[in-house]
């Protein structure tokens, strides 16, 4: 099966 | 101070029409750019980038860059009370607690003004990288809210591959499949009827359908809506608010455990 993923897996934070 | 005139008021009222269901509360950062917002979902899933640039407004003041922490369903609400037509100017007080909202009737017979009660947000700011697309989709922003919602009465996921055929969107649930191919077509009679399909390499990805769903409220901003993907990158879905700016809603991807 697939997951969600979450954008703070791909963009961090500034 | 901050004093932001806006004379097509309306846009504001579709702006955060397109925002209130996916983000509760947020930051607004006002700046010599513009007034702009970054938001993500409670659950973390979809970020929202909202800009309006300053050079849009009729009249921009901003003496120095200010973040108005709101309640978006509540200032939806108040800007519901502006007419269409209506000119609206956000004011605010450099250590205001609170924001107003003036609206003027186009032939200035009526004048009302809403304050709103400002508060404190906690909220971290990404860095979004600048990203090499390997396909790039523009389309009737009609088309693909009918899509993704068609897609939703059957499954809870979409797929959206570009391929040499086109762009397709598929689902599947406990009823059956479904599958609708978009191809590249520009021989329309408004350039706005177009569906554009640029690709460097093919790209498969799987996102959440209630959230593509989400994101199509800001279908009345733009005739066209851009979708931008990369294998194992959040999707951007664009729409333009009308010359002075965007809406980008990023959808973090369904990966294979």
């Amino acid at each position: 099966g697939s997951k969600q993923s979450t954008i703070t897996r791909f963009f961090s934070k500034v | 101070m901050l004093e932001l005139r806006l004379v097509q008021g309306g846009l504001l009222k579709k702006v955060l029409d397109s925002l209130k269901d996916l983000v509760n509360d947020a930051n607004f950062d006002c700046s010599a750019t513009g007034f702009s917002l970054q938001a993500m979902d409670s659950s973390h899933v979809a970020l929202v980038a909202l800009l309006l640039r300053s050079e849009g407004f009729e009249h921009y003041r901003c003496d120095r860059n200010l973040s108005l922490g709101m309640n978006l369903s509540n200032m939806a609400k108040m800007l519901k009370c502006a007419g269409n037509d209506d000119i609206v100017t956000i004011k605010a007080d450099d250590a205001a607690d609170s924001v107003t909202f003036m609206f003027e009737s186009p032939n200035q017979d009526k004048i009302a003004d809403f304050d709103m009660k400002l508060m404190d947000i906690d909220s971290e700011h990404l860095g979004i990288p600048e990203a090499e697309f390997q396909a790039i989709v523009r389309m009737p922003s009609a088309e693909f809210a009918r899509i993704c919602k068609d897609l939703s009465t059957i499954g809870d996921t979409v797929v959206i591959s570009v391929t040499k055929e086109g762009v397709k969107f598929s689902t599947r649930g406990d009823i059956g499949t479904a599958n609708i191919v978009c191809r590249h077509n520009t021989s329309v009679d408004k350039p706005e009827e177009a569906t554009i399909i640029e690709m460097e390499e093919t790209v498969s990805l799987t996102f959440a359908l209630r959230y593509m769903n989400s994101f199509t409220k800001a279908t009345p901003l733009a005739n066209q809506v851009t979708i931008s993907l990369s294998s194992d990158l959040p999707v951007v879905v664009e729409y333009k608010v009308a010359e002075m700016g965007h809406i980008r809603f990023y959808l973090a991807p369904k990966i294979e455990e």
